[in-house]
C-alpha cells in the first residue's frame, strides 16, 4: 500500500485546493519558517482519524478552518482527501482507496470512504487495519521528550494493556 | 497481557539493537525490563553504550546524542509494527553531518520497503530524496506547493 | 513593586519592538499586561503580526516561528539589562536560511558592543565568527579543543 | 569587561586542562554531536556560582567531575577558572578579574577571586554586580518553552518581586 494523492483544501493556511502526489520512494519537502509544511502534517494526521487537539497544533478543531489573510476571507469549511493504492492488503476497498474528511464551521463533518459516506470510526478502523500509523509520524518537538518522559508506557500502549 | 508485554519488550529491543548500530555506527544499545520478575509494574529502561563513553545516566548524554536515541527508539517501535508509509518533520534539526549521513542511509535502506516523507531544512538530507517539493508563501498567508527540480532546491529555501 | 513592574514592561516591550523588526524583516511585535488596572495579577502577553498574517493564538505559529518569537523577547530583556557577553547554544537548529541570516546580522551589530560565543551545526552562522574552536573527541570520551581556520571549519564538522 | 581566558580541568569531558582564549567580537565553536561543547556553555555557568542541576544537566554536584572513560580513570575534582578583562567597570577589583572555582569528590568547595579564598556567595554577589547574567545563556532546549510558559514570571523575575 502507498499513499498515492493528497489533496488539502481550506486546510489551516491552504484556501485554495492544493494537490501533491506521492510514489515510492522518498519525497522532501522544503520550504522558509511558516510557509505550512507541518500543515501537511497535520492534514495526513486528521485524514486518518487524529482529534488530539496537542497531535493537530490548535485549541479547537474549527482552527483548523483557514482563518483567513489579509487579502482573503476565513473558509466555511475543510476538506483533506487521501488516495492510497491498494496493493492486495485490503482487497474489500478495491485497488484504490479513497478517505475524504470535510469540518464545517457549523461543526457538522462528512466522511467518505471510496466516495461513499461513512463515520469518523469507520475511517479510524480502517487506519487500524492499515496498521503501525501511531509510530509513522516522528516530530522533532516530540522527539527530545521520549528520553525524559515515561518510555514503559510506550511499551503497555504498544502492547494493547495501557 | 504479560506475555503480550514481553513479547513486544524482546520485539523492540531485537530492532533497537540493529537500529542503533546503524544510526549510531558503533557502540551498543538495549532496552530492557529494570525488575523482569514483575513486568507490569517494573519500568522500562534503555541501555547505550557509546563507543569508549562510561554513561551512567541517559540525562547526561549531549542534545544530538539524546535525540538520536530517542529517534533509534522511534525507528525500533515502527519497524515492529511497520504502517506502509513514514513522515519525519525536521527530526535532522540537532544533528550533525556525520550523524545526518548514517541516519539518510538507514532512511534510504528502509525506502526500498516502505514510503518516506521527510521536511527538512539541512541539504544533505534533501539529497536523499527522489521527489521534492517547495512550500511557499508568495501571497502572505496563503500557502501553495509547487514540485522542484533538485538543481533549484536552494532557491526554493530562501 | 508596581512600578518597577510597569516600567520594566515598557522597558522589554520597546527592546522587542525593534528586535522584531530586525530578526523578523517586517511586522511588529509587542509585550503588553493583557489587564493594565491590575498589574501584579494580570497575565502578560506578546502580541506578533507577521506580514499579511492574520494570527489569533501563539500556538498557531509554526515551530520556526515560535523560536524566533521566544529569541526575540530573550534578546530583548538581554537588551535591557546586557551583561557583557551573550552565549548561544544551537539557537538556529530550527531557522530557515533567510532567518538565519537576519539572526545573524542581529548579532553582528550585537557584537559591536558585548562578546558573543556562538555554538552552531550551521555553515551560514560559522561564517559571521571572528575565532573559530573546534571540538573533538578523538580519544573516546576526552573533549579536547583546537583553534581552527575557518577555510579547515567543514572537516572538523565531521 | 570581557572574557579573556577560560581554562577547565576535570569538568565532565575535559579530564586534562583545557584553555580556550577569547577575544572581542564572535567566537564560534563548533564539532560533533557529544564533543563536548555544551560542556563549555555549562563550565562558564557553573564558573559564575551557578547551583541548579538542571541548567547545569546533572544530578548531583558531583557528576560535574569527569566520570573517566574506557582509557581513564575519574578525576578527583574540577577546577575551572574564568579570566575577565576588567576595563573600569569593577575597579577596586583591578585591571583582571581572575574567578577560580574548584570541587572535589568529598564535596569539599574552593573558591577564589583573584587568587584570595572566598565563599561562593562572593562570587555570586560579583556575578550581580557584573549584571544581566540571567539573560546571557540562551538555549534551543529552553527556547521552545519560553511561549508555552509563564511569560509574566519573567517580568516579575527581573523586577525583583517574583
Ligand atoms: N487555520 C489557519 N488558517 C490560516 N493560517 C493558518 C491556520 N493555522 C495555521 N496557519 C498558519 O500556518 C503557519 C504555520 O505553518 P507551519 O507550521 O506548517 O509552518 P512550517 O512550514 O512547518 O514552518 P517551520 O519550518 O517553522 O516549522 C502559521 O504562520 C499560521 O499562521
Ligand atoms: N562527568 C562527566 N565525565 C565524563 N564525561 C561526561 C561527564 N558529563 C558529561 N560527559 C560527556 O559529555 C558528552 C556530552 O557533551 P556535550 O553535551 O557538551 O555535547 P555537545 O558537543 O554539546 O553535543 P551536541 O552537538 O549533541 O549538543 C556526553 O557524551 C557525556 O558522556
Ligand atoms: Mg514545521
Ligand atoms: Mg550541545
Amino acid at each position: 500500500m502507498r499513499i498515492k494523492r493528497l489533496s488539502i483544501y481550506g486546510f489551516k493556511s491552504f484556501p485554495e485546493e492544493v494537490r501533491l502526489d506521492f510514489h515510492r520512494g522518498i519525497t522532501v519537502i522544503v520550504g522558509p519558517n511558516g510557509s505550512g509544511k507541518t500543515n501537511i502534517f497535520d492534514a495526513i494526521r486528521w485524514i486518518f482519524g487524529d482529534q488530539s487537539p496537542s497531535n493537530l497544533r490548535c485549541e479547537k478543531i474549527e482552527d483548523l478552518i483557514f482563518f483567513g489573510s489579509s487579502q482573503r476571507r476565513s473558509a466555511g469549511f475543510t476538506e483533506v482527501k487521501l488516495i492510497l493504492e491498494n496493493e492486495g492488503e485490503l482487497p474489500e476497498f478495491g485497488p484504490e482507496i479513497e478517505i475524504t474528511r470535510r469540518f464545517y464551521r457549523s461543526q457538522e463533518s462528512d466522511f467518505y470512504i471510496n466516495r461513499s459516506p461513512c463515520r469518523l470510526k469507520d475511517i479510524q478502523d480502517l487506519a487500524l487495519r492499515i496498521g503501525g500509523l501511531s509510530y509513522a509520524f516522528l516530530e522533532s518537538g516530540k522527539i527530545k521528550e521520549i528520553i525524559r518522559g515515561n518510555i514503559k508506557r510506550m511499551f503497555d500502549e504498544s502492547a494493547g494493556i495501557a | 497481557a504479560i506475555n503480550r508485554l514481553i513479547e513486544k519488550i524482546q520485539a523492540v529491543n531485537l530492532e533497537f539493537g540493529l537500529v542503533f548500530e546503524s544510526v549510531f555506527g558503533g557502540g551498543s544499545g538495549k532496552v530492557r525490563l529494570v525488575d523482569p520478575d514483575h513486568p507490569l509494574e517494573s519500568p522500562v529502561e534503555i541501555v547505550a553504550a557509546l563507543e569508549g563513553k562510561r554513561i551512567k545516566r541517559l540525562s547526561q548524554l549531549s542534545g544530538g546524542e539524546q535525540s538520536l536515541l530517542a529517534l533509534t527508539l522511534l525507528f525500533a517501535f515502527y519497524r515492529v509494527n511497520p504502517a506502509p508509509f513514514l513522515i519525519l518533520d525536521e527530526v535532522d534539526a540537532p544533528l550533525d553531518d556525520s550523524n545526518i549521513q548514517r541516519l539518510c542511509g538507514f532512511l534510504k535502506e528502509l525506502a526500498q520497503k516502505i514510503q518516506i516523507i521527510i521536511i527538512t531544512h539541512n541539504p544533505l538530507t534533501i539529497r536523499i530524496g527522489d521527489y521534492l517539493y517547495g512550500v511557499t508563501m508568495e501571497e502572505p498567508g496563503v500557502s501553495k506547493v509547487v514540485a522542484v527540480d533538485f538543481r533549484d532546491a536552494a532557491r526554493i529555501m530562501e
